[in-house]
C-alpha cells in the first residue's frame, strides 16, 4: 500500500483502541 | 449484527467490504449510500466507533471495521 510507516502505525493503534471498545461493550452486556 | 439499526448495520457491511489499507472514506460511504443524509451517516459511524465496530484510519474520515481481520 502507499502509506507511511506512521500511518500504517496510527492505524495499527487506532484498531487496538476499537478492540480494547469493543470487549468493554461485551463485557458490560454481560 | 445485533443491537444496530438498519442504517448502522449497512454502513457497518459498506466498511467491512473495503480492501484498502486506509479503509473506506466517509465521501465513499455518502455516495454509497444515497439514502441516507450526511448528518445521519456521520451519526451512525460515529456510534460503531464507540462501540468498537470501526476505527478511523489515516484520518477521521477514513474508517476499517474491527470485524475484518
Amino acid at each position: 500500500s502507499g502509506l507511511t510507516e506512521e500511518q500504517k502505525r496510527k492505524i495499527e493503534e487506532n484498531r487496538k483502541k476499537a478492540l480494547a471498545r469493543r470487549a468493554e461493550r461485551l463485557a458490560a452486556q454481560q | 449484527v445485533s443491537g444496530l439499526t438498519a442504517h448502522q448495520t449497512q454502513i457497518l457491511n459498506l466498511i467491512k467490504s473495503s480492501t484498502s489499507a486506509e479503509g473506506i472514506s466517509l465521501q465513499d460511504l455518502q455516495s454509497q449510500l444515497r439514502s441516507i443524509n450526511l448528518p445521519t451517516l456521520k451519526k451512525a459511524v460515529e456510534f460503531l466507533s464507540s462501540e468498537g465496530h470501526i476505527y478511523s484510519t489515516i484520518d477521521d474520515e477514513h474508517f476499517k471495521s474491527t470485524d475484518a481481520d
